[in-house]
Order: C-alpha cells, then structure tokens, then sequence
C-alpha cells in the first residue's frame, strides 16, 4: 500500500532554513537526504496505484530520478513516446515543452492529432564533448487541466540509401 | 557584425559582439530601450578584520571588501537560431557560464545561468559570486540603500547591510521604465547603486561564521554546481505589476511534464 505522509512529513522537515539554503553541518544533510528517501519509496507506489486505477490497467511504472540533471532515459531512447503536460494555474498556458533527446528528427502532434512545429537544437555547451540535444516544442494547456502529445522520431535513412533515392528521383 | 541580437515579436536583446556582454533590452510592444550591463562578480569573504572579528560563513554575509571583482570582462559566446528558440550561450569562465533566451511570444527574457564548481585559488575566505545588471536609472541611491524612514541608521556594513532576501522578484525603475528580475528560487539580492540590481547565486567559504554549524560552506559533491533561472522584464512601471505577477505565477506553478513510452495510454477522461 502506498503513502503519502512519510514524503509530506520530510518535506515538512525541509522547510527549514538549514534545508533551504545549505546552512546545515553534513551530517545534517545527509539526514535530510535519508528522510526523503523515506518517504519517496512509499509515495510511488501511492502514485502507481493511482495511475492504474485511472487506466484500467495494472503494470509496473518506473519513476525518473535524474530529472534534476537534464537526463531522460525515456526522451533520449525512445522511437515513440507521450508527453503530458499538467498546469496548476486556473489559466490557459503556453508552454515551451524542452526534452534532452537523441539526434535525429521527430515528430509532434497535438492531443487532436495535428503536427505541430518543433526543433531539435545541439546545446553548444556539449561542442567538442558527447552531443547533446534537446527537442523543443510549444504545447497549449487549459486551466486546471492537461494536454498529452506524441512524439514519434524519424527514421533516417543512410547515406546510401538516400543517394539511391535520390537518384532515383532525378531519373523521373 | 559588431552587434548580435536576438529577437521576437516583442522583445529584442543586443550583445556586443566583441565582448559577448549584453548591451541592451527593448520592449518593442512599448517602444522602450534600456541599455544594460550584465555580469557576475563576486565579493572575497571576510575572515575577520580590525573592526569586528565575525567571520562569513553559512549564516553571516559579511564581504571583506564593498568593491566586488568580475568573474570576466567578457564572454565566449555562441549563437543558437531556429524558429522555436533564440538563444546566446556565454561562457564566462570554466566554472560561470549562462544562456540568455528568446521563445517566440514571451514578453520576458530567460537567463540560466550555471556557476560551480567554484576553485578555491581566491584570496581570502572564498568567494560569493552574484549576477548584477547596471542600468542608466536614477533614484536615491537605491532601493532602501543605508536608509529607514522612522529612525537613524548606522550602517556599518555597506554591502551585506543592504541585501535582502528576494523570494520571486526584485525591480528598479526610473518611475517612466521599470527593470523586474522574477527568481526562481529566494535569493538575497540589492540595489547598491542608482540602476544596479543584483542577486548573489552561489557561495563557497573557507571559514565558519561561529554560529553553531561549525563547518565551512566548502561543498564538493553535486551541490557544488548550482543552476538556475531569471527572468527579466523591462516595461512601462504602469503595465509592470501585470506583467511580472502573471509571470511569477508561471514559474512558481509551472506546468508539470509526464512521460510515457509508446502509443497513447488508455486514460479514462472521466
């Protein structure tokens, strides 16, 4: 069974200023690290059984832990994959979706199943390092609500298939 | 070209090209231009001097000197255009460096900046590095600057005696312009001088304050790099509070972004 007290009680705890600001000795510190993840074990399979209740359908979510450091196994290998983008504002929102993905070309469409645009873009801060990329899109929220797209990644053909294409265009 | 801009329907920032620093902010919609200096500096720690023996630490600000030294007096940079996004990365230094962003339709820029991990071959007791932008505004020699309206105050520390703690924004105006930086997280910042704004970002300390932690701010894990946003209005004063409370309510309840893999997932709208 899932619980969300453990998790709501440690952040409670992190409201302190030694928390907020780093004032805190290590040992503090590792403490605080400690009672959060306490309290995250319980609160995913809180969220697990909601999410399958609201799908009819039992199955093993995972949980990313690395969005803090811009990394996402399921952006940056996946072929297909859905974006669901809630807001908590009673307004309507534009939102720039930004993903680290892998190179290539995707892509977008809207929850009515219209392409909408989208750019992929090499951080320059990864020049001369491992690439790095990031796909970008503008999605459209309602107040209290969300908005799921789908992003699909463009097979890209090799260079020799793409000249016998070619070729065979040019012959037509 | 000596100037590089980026641009949308709204808003236009231009950087000399030369030095890779921001050089002005307009509000196109308005017809508004700032010219703007934007930098990070940092001020050297106190380790205690002839005056008072407290030392900075996690508690205590307290600078050795009110001059602050610049990170770098210019910027490596590199230009990055498409239809979604217009952005320009500088690089100040192996440990500082920021991107300062366009999206098509937003009337504010976005500056990420990112700053560690901070070497530690500073004099002193480490450094307090801050971003500060300098505007032509004239006031009364800052906001609230060695100044109390009900009683006389003896400043004794000129710098660390003017911060406050910023929890989403912070402006400057001339009364016709008004400059608002929203934060992304509480921040101390000032306005030391007439125009000047600034926002202290990341700390690394040889020293303890003596209030109780007993260990210096010498961070060497994950923490010792920090990131974070600003976002930077410039509009007339009478249209600034619309803009900058919308805008805050923004980024304190972004929209939140869920993945799944594979085709769509059979939720019930219900």
């Amino acid at each position: 069974s899932g619980d969300s007290a453990p998790l709501n009680e440690a952040m409670a705890v992190l409201q302190h200023h030694d928390a907020v600001t780093g004032t805190a000795r290590q040992n503090v510190v590792d403490d605080y690290a400690r009672q959060l993840a306490a309290g995250w074990g319980p609160c995913e399979v809180l969220v697990s059984n909601a999410l399958a209740q609201l799908s009819y359908n039992k199955q093993n979510f995972s949980f990313c832990r690395e969005l803090n450091i811009s990394i996402c196994p399921v952006s940056q290998k996946s072929e297909n994959f859905q974006v669901t983008i809630y807001n908590p504002l009673g307004r309507k929102v534009k939102h720039m979706v930004r993903l680290p993905v892998s190179e290539g070309i995707f892509f977008v469409k809207d929850p009515h199943g219209k392409t909408v645009p989208s750019n992929v873009v090499m951080l320059p801060s990864s020049y001369g390092k491992t690439s790095r990329w990031d796909l970008l899109f503008s999605a459209s929220v309602p107040a209290l609500g969300f908005s799921m797209y789908s992003v699909a990644k463009v097979t890209v053909r090799t260079p020799q298939a793409s000249s016998l294409s070619g070729k065979s265009r040019k012959s037509r | 070209s000596h100037v590089l801009s980026i641009e949308n329907e709204y808003i236009r920032a231009t950087f000399n090209s030369d030095t890779g620093l921001l050089m002005m902010i307009e509000n196109m919609e308005q017809t508004l231009s700032l010219p703007v200096k934007q930098g990070f500096f940092w001020y050297s720690a106190n380790i205690g001097d002839e005056e008072s023996s407290q030392a900075s630490g996690a508690y205590i600000f307290r600078p050795k000197h009110s001059k602050p030294m610049p990170v770098s007096r210019w910027a490596e940079i590199h230009l990055v255009k498409t239809a979604l996004v217009q952005e320009v990365h500088q690089n100040f230094s192996s440990w500082c460096s920021q991107v300062i962003r366009l999206y098509p339709g937003q009337r504010h820029l976005e500056l990420e900046w990112m700053v560690g991990p901070i070497p530690m071959q500073y004099w002193g007791a480490g450094p307090v590095v801050f971003r500060r932008l300098t505007t032509r505004f004239r006031g009364e020699g800052g906001h609230q600057h060695d100044y109390r309206p009900t009683w006389k105050l003896n400043q004794t520390e000129p710098v660390a005696g003017n911060y406050y703690p910023v929890n989403t924004r912070i402006y400057i105006s001339d009364g016709h312009m008004q400059l608002t930086v929203v934060t992304d997280r509480s921040q101390g910042g000032s306005s030391l001088k007439d125009g000047s704004l600034e926002l202290m970002v990341h700390r690394r300390l040889l020293a303890d304050d003596g209030r109780g932690v007993e260990e210096a701010l010498i961070e060497s894990g994950a923490a010792s790099t920090v990131r974070g946003r600003h976002f930077v209005l410039l509009s007339s004063v009478s249209d600034a509070a619309a803009r900058h409370r919308l805008l805050a309510e923004e980024v304190v309840l972004a929209p939140q972004v869920v993945l799944a893999q594979g085709g769509s997932p059979y939720y019930s709208w219900a």
